[in-house]
């Protein structure tokens, strides 16, 4: 595995979105994953549309009662592959736009999608795998506690205590090696992850956590797509 | 000047008499929504949002202390209560546990 690695020098990342005051943001994780295992697949970084998945996909946890997909009332990042990959795939952003609203109808034109799962799975609790996985298949969905997030303007996050309990849904886009943390005197490796609240929020749009330790809960629900080759 | 006899380590830089510009809570509070563009309703809404921009700042500098290799601040949700931050930007269900049914990703070799 390289030491450091960053899909975003590689093109596989669209700029950071917004999901305004909206619970969406397992939406933005699961389209980030696809867009990325789409250029894998195409060659092509397309943006696509999370409000086809917050006014369509209502695909639920078969194991989790009462767990569905629902637009700005949550959702899960596997639930929006499964519903993904049963209705053949996404549309572009610029063709079913973000509006930041459920309750809608769903509109979504088959013939204007453009990216499509083939499969998709969960990465075990191990930070090597993780870290291979996202170097061989692209961005991968994640989730989080987002607890340190509401007060985070940059350097690499590494808290002393942080609950498991995950809330979040985020992208992870790569890893560095050599964030510094002053309290431990040491050089930090740590994940690079893409949230979904614009770029006036973290590191442009970007957030740090360290590594080492599932620290925030952000080794736990990991998940790698892959799209097909049309 | 003129005690050159003196063992001199330090060298004063900086205005003795001059007081550190601390900013206030409402110094902060301005500046924020400004920054940000928030605008309220209300005299009421107004005070209120301050004292939860308040009780965020007393927060972010918890937040400092147990993870000090980031920095922790005003950000544009110091204005929202830790519910109000969960129910409008986050949005993870049932993610505290692992789906069963989720296939589980092959084992990729790493050494090398």
């Amino acid at each position: 595995l390289p030491e450091e690695f960053d899909w975003r020098e590689r093109g596989a990342v669209t700029p950071v979105k917004n999901q305004g005051s909206c619970g969406s943001c397992w939406s933005f994780s699961a389209t980030g994953a696809l867009e990325g295992a789409n250029f894998l697949a195409t060659g092509k970084l397309v943006s696509l549309s999370e409000q086809q998945l917050v006014d369509c996909d209502h695909e639920c946890d078969p194991e989790e009662a009462g767990s569905c997909d629902s637009g700005c009332n949550g959702g899960l990042m596997n639930s929006a592959f499964e519903y993904t990959l049963k209705t053949g795939g996404l549309m572009r952003e610029e063709d079913y736009p973000y509006t930041g609203k459920d309750g809608a109808t769903c509109k979504l034109d088959k013939s204007k999608i453009v990216a499509s799962v083939s499969n998709f799975s969960v990465i075990s609790i191990d930070e090597e795998q993780i870290a291979a996985n996202l170097v061989k298949n692209g961005p991968l969905a994640v989730a989080i506690n987002a607890a340190y997030m509401q007060t985070y303007i940059g350097g690499v996050s590494c808290p002393y205590i942080c609950m498991r309990r995950l809330n979040h849904g985020v992208l992870l886009v790569g890893y560095g090696s050599a964030g510094y943390a002053p309290a431990r005197f040491k050089e930090k490796p740590y994940w690079i992850i893409k949230n979904s609240w614009g770029e006036t929020w973290g590191e442009d749009g970007f957030y740090k956590i360290c590594r080492g330790r599932n620290v925030c809960g952000v080794d736990s629900l990991v998940s790698t797509v892959t799209a097909t080759v049309s | 000047d003129g005690n050159e006899g003196d063992d001199l380590v330090i060298k004063q830089v900086v205005d003795g008499g001059a007081e550190p510009n601390v900013l206030s809570s409402e110094d902060h509070f301005s500046l924020f929504k400004k920054k940000f563009g928030k605008v309220y309703a209300s005299r009421e809404e107004h005070d209120y949002r301050f004292s939860v921009f308040k009780s965020n700042l007393r927060r972010a500098r918890r937040h400092q202390k147990l993870d000090p290799s980031a920095r922790h601040g005003v950000t544009q949700f110091s204005d929202l209560t830790r519910s109000e931050f969960k129910r409008k930007h986050l949005g993870v269900k049932g993610g505290f546990k692992l789906p069963k049914d989720a296939n589980k990703a092959p084992i990729l070799p790493t050494e090398n």
